[in-house]
């Protein structure tokens, strides 16, 4: 899970990739 | 009951491309044949790219930052980065709203966004595509082959393939309802490694599959052969994101540049 954080973090949420 | 279910399937899915994908084929296509009443600004030497990124891309490239005094071929691969990562935003979005990928398994959504997202980069980035450049920064520029193959390698050779790819593709004349099914596709596939729940996926795949080849006969009557083709395509992309991912990694050496996290996730392990 920790391998693929942003990956994740955008499937459960909209959070933009730029802001993070 | 099933043909209008799989009428409002390839509804649903071509709804999800137009509303996550700030760049279409229709909308490229009045850029690239000239039918705005602003073109495109063309990038086609050292000076119109420096024109280019103190007005369209002043943001992406960060002109007051870290990169202002790097070379022109770091530069362009920084922008390149920028696009991919806002892509893969898109694409994630929109295989969210494709009808079950939500209820997968969460490390099967992600599989299944890591192997994908790059083959779809490169099936939409054909529309954007003539023989002669690529659009840019929303359409408002157009960079041409030319010059990006005038780059220093191995900068230079990371679009010729994609070109070579996008001229057989565009071939094809595919519209923009052809290809939200076809990224449906391309990202609802069964064979991706580690997946966990492979039969789930295979249902959803074959369905989308299925949607696929009866919309491709109800929208291009003439072409029978189509479907078969499309497929083919499949593969051609997989060889090409494989290729791309190997192009990267050099590029990153040579240059000595950073990747952006996102995509470092995607490339870890890929191949």
């Amino acid at each position: 899970k920790e391998k693929h954080k942003i990956l994740h973090q955008l499937l459960q949420n909209s959070t933009s990739p730029v802001d993070l | 009951t099933q043909l209008a279910d799989q009428k409002t399937l390839a509804r649903q899915i071509y709804d999800a491309y137009l509303k996550n994908f700030s760049m279409n084929k229709a909308k490229a296509r009045t850029i690239l044949t000239g039918k705005t009443s602003t073109p495109p600004f063309v990038i086609h030497d050292m000076e119109t790219l420096q024109l280019a990124e103190q007005t369209l891309v002043a943001k992406m490239v960060g002109s007051a930052g870290a990169l202002k005094d790097r070379e022109v071929e770091v530069r362009i691969f920084h922008c390149c980065q920028c696009t991919s990562v806002e892509t893969v935003t898109e694409l994630t979005e929109f295989a969210k709203s494709v009808p079950g990928f939500s209820s997968l398994d969460l490390n099967d959504q992600v599989t299944l966004l890591k192997y994908g997202v790059y083959e779809a980069i490169f099936a939409m980035l054909a529309s954007c595509m003539n023989k002669d450049g690529l659009l840019v920064a929303y359409g408002s520029g157009f960079i041409t082959r030319e010059f990006l193959k005038s780059l220093r390698r191995p900068v230079s050779d990371m679009m010729e393939p994609k070109f070579q790819f996008a001229m057989k593709f565009n071939a094809l004349e595919l519209d923009d309802s052809d290809l939200a099914l076809f990224v449906a596709a391309i990202i609802c596939c069964g064979d991706r490694p580690g997946l966990v729940n492979v039969t789930h996926i295979e249902e959803m795949q074959e369905n989308i599959v299925h949607v696929l080849q009866l919309h491709l006969l109800a929208n291009h009557p003439d072409d029978t052969f189509l479907f078969p083709k499309l497929l083919q395509k499949l593969a051609d992309l997989r060889e090409l994101v494989t290729e791309h991912a190997q192009l990267v990694q050099e590029i990153k050496k040579t240059e000595d540049t950073s990747l952006h996290p996102l995509l470092q996730e995607i490339y870890r392990d890929m191949y």
